[in-house]
């Protein structure tokens, strides 16, 4: 047991190495380790940042959307490691700037060739990135409904877009 | 695996009954706050087994029927099923679509179904066994799980680690 | 000390009601209450929200942008029983729909004539309704610099506005 | 009370010496992620006495230094300076504009001064009692602060109150 979970968690590191590349820089850097590495099947694990240039800090000295944009990368090591067939994410993207925004869709693009993703979000950049939309509203007072959006007609997708989150 | 839709009615704000298509790779669900994302979340989760009130954000399951406004009376029952393609043979069964479906009453009485026949929770819950899903599985990436790794409160980095290994 | 409380928490009850109202609609209602009203100097403080047509809940039943409204909406009480000279926003406005960070926005105007108000954000919206900017940025590895934005030409504000956060 | 500039120098990731102005009733402060748009926050805190080096996001004060990077060593010393007008006689004192500033040594020594004269902490927060103000007032209204609210640990709510009553 103990050699098939230091083996899972080797191939868990060099996922979340590569994934946090291609969230940060390929300059910047990062680590998983066991805090307990005699003691793997009790240690808790400890997360590294080394943004490129600064030095090597736990990930609680990192900023707000730096700490989300580290997380997120993590999250997608563990799917790596185990795909599911599907994953929704409830508004990660509401502590990063737009770089980041455009990073955090572009790998869920490249994912989304095997697993579904159901993204909500109120960010307009993340909007114009799925490929399709529900509007969730307030049918009468209390009572929700939703409604498909279609984007077939592009140049109405800005307005449409627009008037969607309000 | 692929998720084909969603059916809602009577859980939590979705009084009436709501269906979603996932017909894309990737499906944005967007509105105004309250209007009822993040209750679509805890349908799926709900529908996939979550007995844990507290991950539906519920003082008490029964909580998840609709309650009620001033002009539209308390719900008598929640359903939510899910549909989908049982592609590559993900799941070890024989059947390509499966719908799994559970109720809610307001007596406080359960009902779990697999393609319209009556089941257990555990015939819904040994189905998704080792598949990445399940109601707590990481698949679902709520913010709350970004704020799990963040703060590593009682071990859960640990914990995720596990359930994804 | 405890009837001075007890006026002050009645004070800050009224606010609160009052700014709740301008942040959601004036058919929403919330309430403040003390939950020991015997034991005032200890006991904690419950906040009731009762958005129009719905049941009352707790703040902890709302969705997460409505518990950001109304976690906001106790702050600005507790600036009014006692008003700073200058108020910080760190990123709040982040899980806000459009139309309620256009209301954050309209209470800070008007909130302005008083004291000052620094609001850290990601947000565009919130960006075209403060009176200047101050983009921070990373100089060179690790070293922040501060540039003040001119958005007296306001043809370029949106060009600038989207250039800004990345 | 207006507050006028503030300068930081070896503050964090403020390696340079850095200025704002404040002429402005609504004040935006925007950029990337990681640039140092919270740090800004962090030095206001600071030269208004926060002790806590935890409500700072560090370990220990020792941190606020900016702490080098792979090209320029880190800092002897971190300093922050915030200049107002004590207008409508808000500050118990003759000035008409203040500055107050705070100064911390790698060698762990502290200055504070109070428009250029050296003084003790106490001096600067005795200054600000009652204003509404102090490094731990609800006047900083970081996202943290909303989060206390909603999740009322340690009766946070409670002390909030107190502080403004
Ligand atoms: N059992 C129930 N019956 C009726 N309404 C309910 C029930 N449970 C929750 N709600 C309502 O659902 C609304 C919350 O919906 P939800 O959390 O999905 O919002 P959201 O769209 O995610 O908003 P946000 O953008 O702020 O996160 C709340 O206003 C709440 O009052
Ligand atoms: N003592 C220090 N010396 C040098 N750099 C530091 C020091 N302390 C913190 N930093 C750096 O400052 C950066 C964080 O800045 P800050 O938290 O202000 O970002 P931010 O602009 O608020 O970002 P976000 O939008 O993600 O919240 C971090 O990358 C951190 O490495
Ligand atoms: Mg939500
Ligand atoms: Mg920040």
């Amino acid at each position: 047991a103990t050699s098939q979970f230091i083996e899972s968690f080797e191939k868990a590191r060099l996922y979340f190495i590569e994934v946090f590349r291609s969230l940060f820089t390929e300059d910047d850097n990062c680590d998983l380790i066991l805090t307990q590495p005699d003691n793997p099947l009790e240690s808790s694990i400890e997360i590294i940042a080394k943004p490129k240039g600064k030095r090597p800090q736990t990930i609680n000295q990192l900023s707000g959307g730096e700490k989300t944009l580290t997380a997120i990368a993590l999250l997608f090591a563990l799917y790596l490691l185990k795909p599911a067939p599907f994953c929704i994410f409830d508004e990660v993207d509401a502590p990063l700037d737009d770089a980041n925004i455009f990073k955090f869709n572009k790998i869920i693009k490249k994912f989304s060739k095997d697993s579904q993703f159901i993204i909500v979000t109120h960010n307009k950049l993340t909007m114009a990135a799925v490929d399709t939309i529900y509007g969730v509203y307030m049918a009468e007072q209390g009572i929700s409904g939703v409604s498909q959006v279609d984007f077939r007609d592009f140049e109405t997708r800005d307005v449409g877009l627009q008037s969607l989150s309000s | 695996m692929r998720l084909i839709r969603l059916d809602i009615k009577g859980f939590k704000s979705f009084a009436t009954e709501t269906v979603i298509h996932f017909d894309e790779d990737v499906i944005g669900i967007v509105g105004p706050n309250g209007s009822g994302k993040s209750n679509i979340v805890d349908a799926i989760r709900w529908v996939l087994g979550e007995q844990k009130s507290k991950e539906l954000r519920l003082d008490q399951m029964s909580n998840v029927i609709f309650n009620g406004t001033n002009k539209r009376k308390s719900g008598g029952l929640a359903q939510v099923s899910l549909t989908f393609e049982n592609t590559k043979n993900f799941l070890p069964t024989e059947y390509n679509t499966i719908t799994i479906s559970r109720i809610l009453y307001r007596s406080g009485e359960s009902e779990y179904q697999l393609n319209g026949v009556n089941c257990r929770l555990k015939d819904i819950t040994s189905l998704f066994l080792d598949t990445g899903i399940g109601s707590n599985s990481y698949a679902i990436i709520a913010l709350g799980m970004v704020e799990d790794i963040l703060n590593d409160k009682d071990n859960s980095r640990r914990k995720m680690f596990e359930q994804a290994a």
